[in-house]
């Protein structure tokens, strides 16, 4: 029985102080790691074995769309070391505030600094993850979003919502007839680009609703010296406006498919993240439509972790072929990946974990592993000893089905 | 594994991986060499989900029990 005692390590390019992007390859330890067995007597050993492994699209993410002060930053941070597990790339923190902000912000505020999200960001960068965040919290809500603005300090940003001739004492989304909407916005994306150093930002783009600008004179009145007739055209004014200030900043951006679907005008190099499962139409009809017009396409609508259902609900998310839809070649190398989400802002650091894993693995195995690889007996036997294998990392990973772990009994 | 790789083959031959000796070591020709802060940890890391952070008795294997 020969003993080996040295992996031996080679990289072609350092990176070793800059920041991952999305042509990072890496993962090779984990693969290792998870080659290694143990004997009942307690030996570790490894099989002879051969690999050549790259994952099929790029972007591999995990959405996590939860209220900033439900999660401390650790459980930020292992949930990192989890995704990197399973060889996910990106860890796209959707931050937003329960309703109790900011009636309760005392509860948030002293986490709530650029600090915490750097200190985010570069426990990232040591697993290798790319950090992107839509809504940095320690300046605001997300740009479109009716919100807590007016409380923080930023008065005049919102649109009053008006009932009748009278003003109703309720805000609307960002008011986009002011100059000082924009010069705040310049303002708020030169703070997110010093703190988030990934290329991309994700700007959101489905959250406006026309009613209250509807009920607004001055909107009216900026909509008739523009000669909008359409909400939509006053929507693609205020968005592209945005866009613009974003590419000021050499920063490419990520929008939800709503811009794509609202038309508009968007830079060729803009991600469109596919989130609707059936409207306006359904969500692999949107991936064609998207990448048709030359987008590169992200997925999410076939995989919101969040819906538990009784059973192994994993194989749904695992099925899925985000290749799947009519179009040509070239079209098939827009779809960059996808993103798994958990959408919610009631999951907090007592269910995240169970809720996750191994759940989201099942989409992690879509996005890196090739097309072939969809048996389901296999799947299933290798996703349950992964399971296991997170256990004994100290992650509590739920069944996936009856069975149980050696691991378990260890720990009781 | 967890996912599949693209390309795998596992062979019948075993070898046996002694913590207390086992080594993380950069390739001459890396690019990257120790004091690569990425990687360094990642190699304490790793090796810490491999054989935990205590210490490892060599295996007895005359007391080996089925």
């Amino acid at each position: 029985m020969l003993g080996k005692n040295v992996l031996v390590v080679a990289v072609i390019t350092a990176e070793c102080n800059e920041f991952p992007n999305l042509e990072s390859v890496e993962n090779c330890l984990e693969t290792f790691s998870q080659l290694v067995w143990k004997s009942a007597e307690g030996t570790f050993f490894i099989n002879k074995t051969k690999i050549e492994d790259f994952p099929r699209f790029r972007h591999r993410g995990i959405l996590l769309d939860t209220s900033r002060h439900y999660l401390p930053l650790s459980t930020i941070l292992d949930t990192l070391d989890v995704m990197a597990y399973n060889k996910f790339n990106v860890f796209h923190w959707h931050l937003v505030d329960d309703s109790s902000f900011p009636y309760k912000q005392e509860a948030s505020r002293p986490r709530d600094t650029p600090q915490e999200m750097w200190n985010w960001v570069v426990g990232a960068k040591a697993l290798s993850l790319c950090a992107v965040s839509h809504s940095p919290c320690f300046v605001a809500e997300k740009p479109l979003e009716k919100s807590s603005l007016e409380e923080l300090g930023v008065p005049g940003l919102l649109t009053p919502c008006y009932s009748g001739p009278h003003p109703s004492g309720t805000f609307g989304p960002v008011n986009p007839s002011l100059n000082s909407t924009y010069d705040f916005m310049s303002t708020f994306f030169l703070e997110i680009s010093s703190v988030f150093p990934d290329f991309y930002l994700h700007l959101g783009g489905d959250e406006v609703d026309f009613t209250c600008w509807r009920s607004n004179p001055s909107i009216q009145a900026f909509m008739k010296k523009k000669g909008f007739d359409d909400f939509k055209q006053l929507e693609s004014f205020y968005i592209q406006t945005l866009l613009d200030i974003v590419s000021d900043y050499d920063k490419g951006y990520v929008v939800w498919q709503e811009v794509f679907d609202n038309k508009v005008k968007i830079r060729p190099d803009t991600i469109i993240q596919v989130w609707r499962e059936e409207a306006p139409v359904a969500y692999m009809k949107e991936v064609e439509q998207i990448t048709k017009a030359g987008f590169r396409a992200l997925l999410s609508a076939p995989w919101y972790l969040n819906r538990v259902t009784y059973g192994p609900d994993w194989k749904d998310m695992y099925k899925v072929e985000p290749l799947a839809f009519h179009g040509t070649t070239e079209q098939k190398d827009l779809v960059i990946g996808g993103e798994a989400c958990m959408w919610g802002e009631y999951v907090d650091s007592t269910n995240l974990v169970p809720r996750l894993w191994p759940r989201a693995g099942a989409i992690a195995e879509r996005l890196w592993s090739s097309n072939l690889t969809t048996n389901m007996d296999f799947a299933f036997r290798r996703l349950s000893h992964f399971r296991c294998e997170l256990l004994r990392r100290g992650v509590q990973a739920e069944p996936i089905s009856v069975g149980y772990c050696e691991q378990e009994f260890e720990q009781s | 594994l967890w996912p599949w790789p693209q390309y795998i083959q596992i062979y019948h031959r075993r070898y046996t991986l002694y913590p207390n000796n086992f080594q993380f070591r950069y390739h001459a020709d890396s690019a990257a060499q120790a004091g690569c802060v990425v990687l360094d940890e990642a190699f304490r890391r790793y090796r810490n989900l491999l054989f935990g952070s205590g210490s490892w008795p060599r295996p007895n294997f005359a007391r080996r029990h089925p």
